[in-house]
């Protein structure tokens, strides 16, 4: 049985209130700034919000969020803002989000944040798409060994640092399996691209440099053909150590 | 007492203050 009285502490407000609205930006800022893996996500509707009046002062917005993966990846400079969110046709991903926003005289700062993210299902892609592909497992035995041979593509193309992976984020296996497509991000190691022999020895460099790449495998008869598209973003402090709106700590989960 | 005679009330616009709108689709 619930304390008496409890339903009436927190306020109501509309989802699409200007004052919800502000809450969300905040709260989404702060998600992709805190983003160190996966892509960064753009808010697609305000769900839920509670306003409970926090003791000595200001009030907490308690809110729940639906998000939608863009094409930016976590590591990729660019402003969220300016990230296209991803087609419903290339098996979308959404995200379910909890926030809990602090105001106190009139800022935004984000107290705790917890999100789970998944695919569209198939069913639903493949009734309105039939024939999109629909994402693969990341340790699907094709989509490795694509993402090993675009990486290695692209070390054998670049007179720069070898680059290593940093994680697959997405792929799909096409038609008749005969072409697999990647997604991944890569680093900057302290080794020649050119020069490697042994990359197990090659660190990262001190003032890391990312990049991210779509690779495309296809198999001919005895052979394969490999495409690669990378962008090595400028070098950056790590997201962990980069500046967020104060004031810290917030629960990143 | 004081009775307001009935009034026709036009119905008002149904307020759905959550959740929001769509920013981009529904998934």
């Amino acid at each position: 049985v619930s304390p008496p009285m409890i339903g009436l502490l927190y306020r109501e407000v509309n989802c699409d209130d200007p004052e919800s609205e502000q809450a969300a930006m905040v709260a989404m800022d702060y998600l992709n700034k805190n983003l160190f893996r996966g892509y960064k996500h753009a808010l697609n509707r305000i769900e839920k919000v509670k306003v409970w009046p926090r003791r000595p002062f200001g009030e907490v917005f308690e809110m729940e969020l639906d998000t939608l993966e863009t094409t930016c990846h976590a590591l990729d400079p660019t402003p969220a803002a300016n990230c296209s969110v991803r087609p419903l046709v290339e098996h979308a991903v959404e995200g379910d989000c909890d926030f809990r926003v602090l105001k106190q005289a009139g800022q935004f700062t984000v107290l705790s944040v917890k999100c789970d993210s998944s695919p569209d299902s198939r069913e639903d892609l493949k009734k309105m798409c039939p024939d999109c592909p629909v994402l693969a497992p990341l340790n699907h035995t094709k989509v490795v060994h694509a993402a090993d041979a675009a990486l290695k593509a692209f070390n054998t193309q670049t007179n720069g640092s070898y680059f290593q992976l940093v994680e697959l984020t997405r792929a799909n296996i096409g038609y008749l399996s005969r072409t697999t497509y990647v997604e991944f991000a890569m680093a900057a190691t302290d080794c020649a691209a050119q020069e490697v022999t042994d990359p197990t020895k090659c660190n990262l460099l001190a003032e890391k440099q990312y990049g991210f790449c779509k690779g495309t495998v296809t198999e001919i008869p005895r052979q394969e053909k490999v495409s690669v598209t990378c962008t090595v973003f400028p070098p950056q402090t790590q997201p962990d150590n980069s500046p967020v709106a104060s004031p810290p700590p917030a629960t990143l989960l | 007492s004081v009775v307001q005679p009935s009034v026709p009330v036009a119905a008002g616009p149904v307020v759905h203050p959550c959740p929001g709108r769509y920013r981009h689709f529904k998934v």
